[in-house]
């Protein structure tokens, strides 16, 4: 049991440092979105 | 005895531990639920963030792909209207096209780029058309060099036979070349070899040299209308037509050039008086007359004696 919940959590980090780095990607993505929108525009 | 020997197996102690291992295992059990339900939670937002990247993506290549289309759209157009006078790409437009595709700049920036170039090489035309003057000169039949005194002192750098006229064309600059970049191109007309034809490109940065061999000259120009070759002349100008100018000073029959006949009484009064004037504010000529007159009155007087 004990050895399940350190899986558990290391697997948690990892999730938690992916959602991290796909939250920035995100925002890199739409600022240039809307810097395109705006020359457009 | 076998009571305190029976007694002595029975078991005493308070058994306080049960309690507590089964705390411990409830509270194992919670925790590794909250852990895997964190991880679900996490995973479902990770999950989201993934399609949300991907639908972001998705939209802005659309965009840039829209933007791109439009930006080709416009240079298309811009080049149906620039092709026809001119077939090379001009480096102006190079360089907005690019920075439209790259920086992002709208088209009507582009637009009005070109439209400035456009107006740039028409005024370079107008002015290049404004600088050309043409000058008709004549000189004796017997002179065959292609020297035209015009007050302006010259460089010849080149000559050389044209196809249409079998007199040679003589190039010359003007002799404060590089300061000033007027030249000039001296060729016998076709119709009559005894008048030369100066073509002058450029207007002179400088005054007419004082010091300029009148009494001995061949030939002198009188500007009509046009533009002459000296530098107040020149900027008097504003036609874009190539003006022609006609001098006549050896004989007194007109000049057969049919661009240059002057037929009308009152041209031909203007033109006497424009070289009356022309002469009288030449100091050399003056001195030249007046010793004339003196060694007439001089020999008159002899003869009287």
């Amino acid at each position: 049991k004990e050895e399940s919940a350190n899986e558990l959590r290391e697997e948690l980090n990892r999730v938690n440092s992916e959602n991290k780095k796909l939250t920035e990607m995100l925002a890199t993505v739409w600022e240039n979105y809307y810097a395109l929108h705006h020359h457009l525009e | 005895m076998d009571q305190y020997s029976s007694s002595s197996l029975v078991d005493t102690s308070l058994d306080l531990t049960i309690g507590v291992t089964r705390m411990r295992v409830d509270e194992d059990s919670t925790n590794t639920n909250a852990l895997v339900d964190e991880l679900n939670r996490v995973r479902a937002e990770n999950k989201k963030l993934s399609e949300m990247l991907t639908l972001m993506c998705d939209n802005y290549n659309v965009l840039r792909k829209q933007l791109m289309e439009y930006v080709n759209k416009s240079n298309m157009a811009e080049r149906d209207q620039i092709s026809p006078p001119k077939k090379r790409k001009s480096p102006v437009r190079d360089d907005a096209i690019s920075s439209a595709v790259i920086g992002g700049v709208s088209e009507s920036s582009s637009t009005d780029q070109s439209d400035q170039y456009l107006c740039k090489k028409q005024r370079e035309k107008t002015v290049v058309k404004e600088k050309v003057s043409r000058v008709y000169y004549k000189t004796e039949a017997s002179d065959t060099t292609l020297v035209v005194k015009d007050g302006y002192q010259w460089r010849k750098y080149g000559q050389k036979v044209t196809r249409d006229n079998p007199s040679p064309r003589a190039y010359f600059k003007c002799a404060c070349a590089p300061s000033c970049s007027v030249k000039k191109k001296v060729q016998r007309s076709v119709e009559d070899q005894s008048v030369l034809v100066a073509t002058y490109e450029g207007e002179h940065n400088h005054p007419m040299p004082s010091q300029i061999d009148s009494n001995n000259g061949l030939n002198r120009y009188v500007p009509l209308g046009g533009a002459a070759p000296s530098a107040a002349a020149a900027n008097s100008s504003s036609s874009l037509a190539e003006p022609v100018t006609t001098v006549d000073l050896t004989e007194s029959k007109k000049v057969m050039s049919p661009t240059s006949r002057i037929d009308f009484p009152e041209v031909q009064k203007l033109l006497v008086e424009q070289m009356a004037s022309s002469l009288t504010k030449d100091p050399n000529f003056t001195a030249a007359l007046a010793a004339a007159v003196t060694g007439r009155l001089y020999q008159q007087n002899q003869t009287d004696k």
